[in-house]
């Protein structure tokens, strides 16, 4: 142990495994987290310390054989879909598997889906026989979904959708998941039937052969290139030219279109935004938050063995931490880091005590979870972002090093302003519900 | 907002969702702090942000409408506040996160210490915001200039405070030396030493010569 850090933990003014216990829920999370941990870091297959050497196509390829192994591990394990355990697992490999969006894709069939579908469909994800995307975002066409062009037209004659890009811009641009891998994306389209535009609705179209996954008719699909960071995730382009798929496929928890094309609505214009919402609660706390704690860790366990210039004349050279500078520059990214773990869980709480009112139709408290998950994606991940880049920065030149941690964390965190939302779509969006309040 | 300003005195119908409950509640006109300690007071700094979360979000409001009663489309008047409505949004935003830190440390009492290092936190988050917004608090007179300077001071003898705990706060986040995946930021503090392993692992040190370099040199070199 280095000295400078040794006596930090010296005299403790408190219990460090007490905060750690209320960080995790209790004392047997954190048991389980360690052990899953320590089962993790067993398999050197899971190692992330060659990560920062790769290749985009080797950050691929190993973000899958990860994900994969892991999966195999719970199987052996008896690890369950959605259990704590692979929770853990996927924060201990810091996140860096593949096929995130599969369970995006997963998770919006369990919102939009009515029962028949989740059950034909749910199967099918959770043992990867089909690997699905989440086709919103547009070439020309972000957050706003009344803005998205592609269509999908009801055909009476042969009860199917023909889904179709009608322009350049109506392009799916960035699903995760898409450029190699899906087979199957669930794509966000203006449906149209009795002569009408609908609003947009969300409908499961197979893209890749199950056979040899090779593109299917009708669609033109790869990959959309460099990126500033997410080189694991395969992040790809869909272009849909009149592909038919069966009346069955149009997810219809809210809405669905009876065989003669009679259009019946059972939700609300905002429950389109329902997988959303879900998404943007685990990202808060899967994602955004534990980037800005890693931050803070680096920055300030640095910060006490760095030594630079004196205090004092007489005085050896000082840890920057020290210097009041120092401590104006990481002290409030770290309370940002707590401040935001309890936001975070207030509002996972508030989105389960939501989220079974709102499957049974009951759409009261949607409005509110609406605007409070969509404002503090915006201001949570605006934040840690400016806040990771102040850490980065406190750790001088070598915090420009990616063997730092910090650079990754950085290109990562500042993904989020962007993803599940634009942030300044999604601060509007609260704010309209502010002024109707 | 809208149906009090239309039948003052009365209130809106319903009650509100509970994150803008604060809307209708009782509102301070001048912060009551004396000193630098009164800042500490979570009441103070919650209700400081509830007051210019209200205000801005008033003042949104006010300037809806007075476009609309200019004459201006509901479209068109929603465009020319939006930078307006952000800044309210913002100051909202900050309110709800004041206020749930605030409430989860009230959970708290049966650990004192935690409760301690980490009340100090969510002090510092309250005043961090509002020193970086301090033009909000001064616009109504909510905080004079003397307040600032003391939210200033308040913030400032904090950060010896957070010094002595900050290692501490931060293993606490228990991250594992395999996930944080940093030279720097290792538990037991021998960053320089992994940082000079970990530079030698680089697949640009296994060659001797860097590629293209006697490519490119050689035909200037011979010339």
């Amino acid at each position: 142990m280095h000295p400078d850090i040794e006596s930090e933990r010296h005299s403790p003014s408190f219990n460090v495994e007490e905060l750690t216990n209320i960080l995790d829920g209790d004392a047997e999370n954190t048991a389980l987290r360690r052990k899953v941990e320590s089962i993790i870091h067993g398999e050197p297959e899971l190692s992330l310390k060659d990560n920062y050497f790769m290749t985009q196509n080797e950050r691929y390829e190993a973000a899958v054989k990860k994900k994969f192994h892991i999966l195999m591990l719970a199987q052996r394990l008896g690890w369950s879909d959605g259990s704590r355990e692979l929770q853990y697992a996927s924060r201990s490999v810091s996140g860096d598997l593949g096929f995130v969006i599969h369970h995006v894709f997963q998770k919006t069939i369990r919102s939009l889906g009515s029962e028949e579908q989740i059950a034909k469909w749910d199967p099918l994800c959770s043992k990867f026989q089909i690997l699905g995307t989440y086709a919103q975002t547009e070439m020309g066409h972000g957050t706003y979904l009344q803005g998205l062009e592609t269509e999908a037209t009801y055909d009476a004659a042969t009860q199917e959708f023909v889904v179709h890009s009608p322009t350049m811009t109506a392009i799916k641009w960035w699903p995760g998941d898409l450029g190699r891998s899906a087979t199957h994306a669930l794509v966000q389209a203006q449906l149209i039937c009795s002569g009408a535009r609908q609003g947009m609705h969300a409908f499961i179209v197979p893209i890749r052969s199950l056979d040899d996954h090779s593109p299917l008719p009708g669609i033109t699909i790869g990959d959309i290139g460099p990126k500033m960071d997410f080189e694991h995730t395969d992040n790809g382009f869909l272009k849909l030219d009149h592909v038919r798929i069966p009346r069955e496929n149009m997810l219809n928890r809210f809405a669905k279109v009876l065989p003669d094309g009679a259009y019946v609505k059972l939700g609300v214009p905002k429950s389109n935004y329902l997988s959303m919402v879900v998404v943007r609660v685990d990202i808060l706390l899967g994602e955004v938050v534990p980037l800005l704690q890693k931050a803070c860790i680096i920055a300030i366990r640095y910060s006490v063995i760095r030594r630079q210039s004196r205090l004092r004349p007489s005085d050896p050279e000082a840890k920057v931490l020290d210097y009041q500078t120092q401590q104006q520059k990481l002290f409030p990214p770290l309370a940002m880091a707590y401040a935001f773990h309890f936001v975070g869980n207030h509002l996972l709480e508030f989105f389960h005590r939501s989220y079974s009112f709102i499957l049974n139709k009951d759409f009261t408290l949607l409005p509110e979870l609406h605007a409070l998950s969509a404002g503090l994606k915006a201001m949570l991940s605006d934040f840690c972002t400016q806040a990771v880049e102040q850490c980065r920065r406190a750790c001088g030149g070598h915090g420009y090093s990616k063997l730092s941690g910090l650079p990754s964390l950085l290109t990562r965190v500042t993904a989020s302003c962007t993803y599940e939302g634009e942030n300044t779509v999604l601060y509007l969006q609260t704010a309209r519900f502010l002024i109707k309040s | 907002y809208l149906n009090t300003q239309k039948c003052p005195g009365s209130t809106p119908k319903g009650s509100l969702p509970q994150s803008v409950a604060y809307l209708t509640a009782p509102d301070l006109a001048r912060c009551p702090a004396q000193t630098a300690a009164d800042f500490l007071r979570p009441e103070l700094y919650t209700t400081a942000w509830a007051h210019v979360a209200v205000r801005l979000i008033k003042d949104s409001v006010h300037h809806l409408q007075t476009l609309r009663q200019a004459g201006a489309d509901e479209h068109d008047a929603w465009n020319q506040t939006t930078v307006i409505h952000i800044q309210a949004t913002k100051a909202h935003l900050h309110y709800v996160t004041v206020k749930i830190f605030t409430e989860a440390l009230e959970k708290l009492e049966s650990q004192p210490e935690i409760q301690q290092v980490l009340r100090r936190l969510c002090d510092l988050y309250a005043l961090h915001g509002i020193l970086t917004n301090a033009g909000d608090f001064l616009h109504d007179g909510f905080l004079s200039g003397a307040q600032i300077d003391m939210a200033r001071k308040a913030y400032l003898d904090l950060l010896p405070l957070i010094r002595k705990d900050a290692i501490l706060l931060t293993d606490a986040f228990d991250f594992t030396d395999q996930c944080l995946n940093s030279a720097l930021g290792c538990y037991d503090g021998h960053a320089y030493e992994r940082l000079f392993q970990w530079a030698q692992r680089s697949p640009t040190n296994t060659q001797i010569s860097p590629c293209g370099l006697k490519r490119h040199t050689r035909p200037l070199m011979l010339k």
